[in-house]
């Protein structure tokens, strides 16, 4: 199973992951 | 074959010429993954090999009894709770990496999702899993994984006109507040797909793909405080979307049965889509009563749509960031 998000934000968001790492629930994707 | 006698076809050795073509195939393989990578030692990028039309065909028609099989949900999902098991379960528990403790309701007596008790950084993962794919979206081919893309229009379905939510109720959350008017970025076509979504001056279109493997836990939850307006549900297919598959088949997502949750959050807009995979095609979504996934009454290629919102532009489903959302079910 697949979980997509796609979504509008800010230009200065920022992920704070790459490709092939593991992420649990509750841990952030990425910052403002 | 054709001209040969019929005493020289009983000489074929059928099972040798298997042998001998999975070897040579087998090694073909082999000297492309190295030809590959001694390529992207000498920094030359590699085009990444596609599926044909008749493999995508291939894996879009499983054998028959496979796709009445998953129809059959409650079938494939009996009561089963960890006591069942007996002394295996811990076992099975520690080789699947699975932390009990964080389990809302310790012990597990029920055969139901349990609610998990992690803690909550400010911007949440909305599921256990790993990353496929992060990233701005630049147009409307978008990279399901590196130099794989599928078409966001496809995979989203057509835009309908959403009442936009009210500023939202969560305590502690921001809200989320109705975004402004829109205005297309200059270096991209004033008419495409994107520029639908992007409602703000100065934003972006982002997107994350969270891959869910066997034995990852099967819910997922809000990544933020958001309303959802609207509900589509696209009946599919049930091919596997690991890292392989998506590396293979182009457009994976847009073949699989999904359901697109979209919304506004505090940015703008926002959408939240499980896709299923084989014997997980069963997608529940808590607050959608109405929504019924994997089943054989759905023709595919169509979608089911549903409005959360009523009239004068409010109303909508208020999530707060961490809420149990949903899960896939198998079958």
């Amino acid at each position: 199973s697949t979980v997509v998000l796609i979504f509008e934000a800010p230009r200065h968001f920022s992920f704070q992951l790459q490709a092939g790492q593991r992420i649990r629930f509750g841990e952030a994707l990425g910052s403002l | 074959v054709h001209t040969a006698p019929a005493r020289a076809l009983l000489l074929l050795r059928p099972l040798r010429i298997l042998l001998v073509a999975g070897g040579s195939y087998l090694g073909y393989r082999q000297y492309e993954s190295y030809r590959e990578r001694q390529l992207e030692k000498r920094g030359l990028e590699v085009a990444p090999r596609l599926a044909g039309h008749w493999e995508v065909g291939a894996f879009l028609s499983p054998p028959p009894p496979t796709p009445h099989v998953t129809e059959l949900g409650p079938a494939a999902s009996p009561d089963s709770t960890l006591t069942h098991f007996g002394p295996g379960a811990k076992r099975g528990l520690f080789l699947g990496s699975c932390m009990v403790y964080e389990s809302e309701s310790a012990p597990l007596g029920s055969a139901d999702f349990q609610g998990l008790a992690a803690p909550l950084c400010p911007e949440v993962s909305p599921a256990d899993g790993r990353i496929l794919s992060c990233g701005p979206v630049r147009d409307c081919e978008v990279e399901q994984v590196k130099g794989v893309t599928y078409s966001l229009e496809s995979f989203l379905g057509p835009r309908t006109a959403q009442p936009l939510a009210p500023a939202g109720g969560c305590p502690g959350g921001r809200g989320v507040s109705p975004p402004g008017l829109s205005a297309p970025p200059a270096a991209e076509p004033a008419g495409s797909f994107r520029n639908q979504l992007v409602t703000r001056d100065g934003n972006e279109l982002y997107q994350c793909v969270i891959y869910l493997a066997p034995g990852d836990y099967h819910c997922f939850h809000s990544p933020t405080d958001w309303t959802v307006a609207h509900r589509r549900h696209f009946p599919g297919s049930l091919m596997s979307v690991s890292p392989g598959m998506a590396r293979w088949i182009k457009e994976l997502f847009c073949h699989n049965e999904r359901v697109v949750l979209s919304g506004a959050w505090q940015h703008g807009f926002f959408s939240l889509t499980a896709v299923g995979a084989t014997n997980v095609g069963s997608i529940r979504i808590y607050f959608d009563r109405d929504l019924h996934t994997n089943s054989p009454r759905h023709c595919q290629g169509s979608y089911n749509d549903l409005s959360f919102a009523g009239g004068a532009g409010r109303g909508g489903v208020t999530l707060c960031k961490g809420d149990h959302l949903g899960e896939f079910d198998l079958g």
